[in-house]
């Protein structure tokens, strides 16, 4: 078999127990359309970066993923993500980190490798490039989403109890901090 | 975290990953999706996003030695593949890796208890896996 595209949508502590049916469902139908959405693309002879860009911004579209309307929280509860893109041909590369308004940050990277002499830009920076180069800037709250708000308050509470029980070592992750 | 590893018409590769990154995160802490070598790489030869505790990733510095074993070893992109997530477990960390060569071979290894992956052939045959 000649593969053409992989994705993947996170790694971690995916356990059966906790994955219903349903959930199941719902994950599959997303990576496989993104397969589809990424196919489509190389098919009609459109170069790498630009399936890679297809695939990625539907999954950061979805609630499903972490990354992008998907993405956790962090301990201040704000959204903070990072992207990063790099094209094989010519070794030209991409980044940004620690965005909060920025619809669809694999869009930035990708503005950041073809539209600057950077490879990385960050925070507030990236953000005001993003915009000058008229990519879709969202309100925080557009991120902003229960199952993930949830997931915080829950981390938080681990972290409490951490504080005041012994048995834990001091600096021990919980297996699901790691992965966000 | 999602990534993604594509090869076009032209036998051109690229490779991409967008990140949330860690629940409950401070200090404007950032992880391997960001950084080139580390979450994401691609040269001629090879493709590569990972995913998984970032800070050992980016310590293996994992998506450029993997394309380095097939570089200087002549390692193919499943054991080059292999290998870098066996270091990183010897580290400590977890997580997995997609990666994609320029003949269409493509490796998925991970040490975690799932990890969200799909691929699609030339011919548009798509296959979505979750656990192991």
């Amino acid at each position: 078999k000649k593969y053409v595209m992989v994705i993947h949508g996170g790694a971690g502590t995916i356990t059966r127990a906790a994955m219903t049916p349903e959930k199941e469902a719902a994950y599959r139908q997303k990576l496989a359309e993104a397969l589809r959405t990424g196919y489509g693309e190389i098919q009609s002879g459109k170069s790498s970066v630009e399936a890679v860009a297809a695939a990625i911004t539907l999954l950061e579209d979805s609630p499903l993923f972490n990354a992008g309307k998907g993405s956790v929280f962090t301990s201040d509860g704000q959204n903070e993500m990072d992207a990063a893109i790099m094209f094989g041909k010519n070794k030209s590369a991409g980044a940004v980190a620690g965005v909060q308004t920025i619809k669809n940050p694999i869009k930035a990277a990708i503005a950041v490798m073809e539209e600057s002499e950077h490879v990385m830009l960050s925070g507030r920076g990236a953000e005001k490039f993003a915009q000058e180069k008229g990519l879709d800037i969202v309100l925080p709250s557009y991120f902003w989403t229960k199952d993930r708000w949830d997931g915080l308050q829950k981390a938080k509470q681990n972290e409490n109890s951490k504080k005041t029980s012994k048995i834990y070592p001091k600096n021990s992750f919980d297996i699901d901090q790691k992965f966000g | 975290t999602v990534g993604a590893v594509a090869l076009d018409k032209d036998g051109n590769l690229a490779a991409g990953t967008s990140t949330g990154g860690m629940t409950n995160k401070k200090w404007n802490r950032i992880g391997d999706a960001p950084i080139i070598g580390a979450g994401t790489y691609a040269n001629g030869q090879v493709g590569i996003s990972a995913t998984g505790w970032g800070e050992f990733f980016i310590r293996a510095t994992a998506a450029r030695t993997l394309a380095a074993k097939m570089e200087y070893h002549n390692k193919n992109i499943e054991t080059a593949a292999e290998e870098v997530i066996h270091e990183i477990e010897e580290m400590g960390g977890d997580g997995g890796l997609i990666a994609l060569d320029k003949d269409g071979n493509v490796a998925m290894p991970f040490n975690t208890a799932g990890m969200y992956r799909g691929t699609v052939t030339n011919k548009g045959e798509i296959e979505v896996l979750i656990f192991k």
